[in-house]
C-alpha cells in the first residue's frame, strides 16, 4: 500500500539546512499494524504526515497504492486524504467554533452525506470514544484528553483504508487509553491499515512491527514475534 | 502554602449544570511534591489552574500563603502569578512568532530585565531542556515534544516558588521524559514546591505523595511510603 524510497525532508532556519528525514525507505502493507517509536524530534510526526499526503518530501518518491504521489495536484491530494486517510493528529486541529457533534461530523459534511446520517454516525462515534455525554461541548469545554478522543472519533467516521495515528494516547489515563486502543485494534483486524506513532511502550508492543526512528534516520525494525 | 476548602467549580453548558470540580478541600505545604492522577476528565487541569490562580472557584476558598485570593483583583492576582507561580500548560500557549528563545524570555520581560541577561539565561534554561540547537525556531517550527520542553523552560525560568505541571512528560519519549523530571526534582529538591498532574504512573511514584481524581472529587490520598 505504501512504498516510500529515499524520502528526505528538510528545512532552512537562519541559513542552516535541518533535515528531519534523512534518505528513509520502507514499505508497508495492506492490512498491517506498524508502530513508529523514537526521541523526540526525531522525526515521527514528520514520515506520518508525510505518509498522509500532508507534506511534500524534499527528495525520494512515495507510492500510495502504486501511485506516484509527487503527480497528483493538491486537488487530487485532498480527494485521496478526504476518502481514503484517516489521521488523528499530535496537535488536534478541531474547529474551536463548532461542537464535539460538529467536528466529528465534518468529513461527513464534505463528503455529501444527508444531516440525519451525519447525526446518527457522529452521535455513535463519539460514543464509542467515552463522550457520549459531552457531545455539545466545544472544544475549549472540553478537557484535553475529551479533544483527542474527539479527534480520534472523527478520524474513523468515514471508515478510512489506512488509519494514522500521531500519539493517539498521549493526554489519556491508562484505563482510556487502552480502550482506544482496543477501538482502533478491532478496526485494524476488520482490514484498516495502521500507522501509529507512540511513546507509549505498552501500545508499541501491539503492533505488528516497530519503526525505531533516530536523528532522522529508521534506525531499528522489530518483528512483532520479537517484542 | 495552599489551602483549599469546599472548592466547587461548576460550568453551564446546554442549560445543564457540569461539575469540573465538586467539594474539593486539601491542603500543600511549602517544599512539597505532589503528584495528581485520575481519568481523562476527572477535573486535575480544572484543580491545577484554580491552585495557580488563573481560574475562580464557583464555590469554596482558596489561601495562597495564608492569603485569601478570592479578594485579590485582576491585577493583583497577575503580579502574583508572574512572581511566584510557574506554569507548565497542558495546551502550551507558546507564542506563535517568537523563536524558542524569545518564548522563554517572555517572563523575564514583564519583570523588567536587561536584554542581555534575558539572552543568557533563556539559552541557558533551553540547553537544560535539551534544545540548545532550536533556540532560534518558532513553535511551527519545532516538534510537539519540542514545544513542551520550551514551555517547561518558560515556567521555571523567574525561579518561582510554586510550579504546576499539566502533563510535563505527556508528548516525550521515556528518556526526554526522565531527564525533565530529573531537572524538576532537583529544583524540588532546593525548595521549590511542586504539583505535578500526570497519566504516567512512573512520574507519579516519584512524589511525596499522590492525590486521585474521580469525577470531580479528591476520591484516593496515597503516602509516598506507600506507593
Ligand atoms: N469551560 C467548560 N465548560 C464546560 N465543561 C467544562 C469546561 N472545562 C472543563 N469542563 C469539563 O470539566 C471536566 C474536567 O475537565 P479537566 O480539564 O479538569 O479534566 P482533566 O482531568 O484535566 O482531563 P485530561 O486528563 O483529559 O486532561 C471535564 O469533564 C470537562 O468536560
Ligand atoms: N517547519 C520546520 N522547520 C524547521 N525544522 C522543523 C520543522 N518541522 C520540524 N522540524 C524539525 O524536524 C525534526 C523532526 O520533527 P518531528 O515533528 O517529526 O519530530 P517527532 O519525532 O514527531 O517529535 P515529538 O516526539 O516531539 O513529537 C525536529 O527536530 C524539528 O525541530
Ligand atoms: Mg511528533
Ligand atoms: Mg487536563
Amino acid at each position: 500500500m505504501i512504498e516510500l524510497q529515499h524520502i528526505v525532508k528538510s528545512y532552512e532556519v537562519g541559513g542552516q539546512p535541518i533535515y528531519a528525514l534523512r534518505d528513509t525507505s520502507e514499505s508497508i502493507q495492506t492490512g498491517e499494524y506498524v508502530a513508529i517509536v523514537g526521541p523526540s524530534g526525531s522525526g515521527k510526526s514528520t514520515l506520518l504526515n508525510i505518509i498522509g499526503c500532508l507534506l511534500r518530501p524534499s527528495e525520494g518518491s512515495y507510492l500510495f497504492n502504486d501511485e506516484d504521489v509527487s503527480q497528483l495536484d493538491d486537488q487530487a491530494l485532498s480527494q485521496l486524504r478526504q476518502h481514503q486517510i484517516g489521521f488523528i493528529f499530535q496537535s488536534f486541529h478541531l474547529v474551536p467554533r463548532l461542537t464535539a457533534l460538529g467536528n466529528v461530523a465534518l468529513p461527513m459534511v464534505f463528503a455529501g452525506i444527508p444531516a440525519s446520517e451525519r447525526q446518527r454516525r457522529a452521535q455513535e462515534a463519539l460514543g464509542s470514544v467515552g463522550l457520549a455525554d459531552r457531545v455539545h461541548h466545544r472544544p475549549n469545554q472540553l478537557s484535553v484528553g475529551q479533544r483527542q478522543r474527539v479527534v480520534i472519533a472523527r478520524a474513523i467516521i468515514m471508515q478510512p483504508s489506512l488509519l494514522l495515528a500521531d500519539e493517539p494516547t498521549g493526554n489519556l489515563d491508562t484505563h482510556s487509553g487502552q480502550q482506544i486502543m482496543e477501538l482502533l485494534e478491532s478496526l485494524n483486524a476488520k482490514g484498516l491499515t495502521m500507522i501509529v506513532v507512540t511513546h507509549d511502550s505498552h501500545v508499541a508492543r501491539r503492533a505488528n512491527r516497530v519503526l525505531v526512528l533516530g536523528d532522522g534516520n529508521i534506525v531499528k525494525r522489530i518483528q512483532g514475534k520479537d517484542m
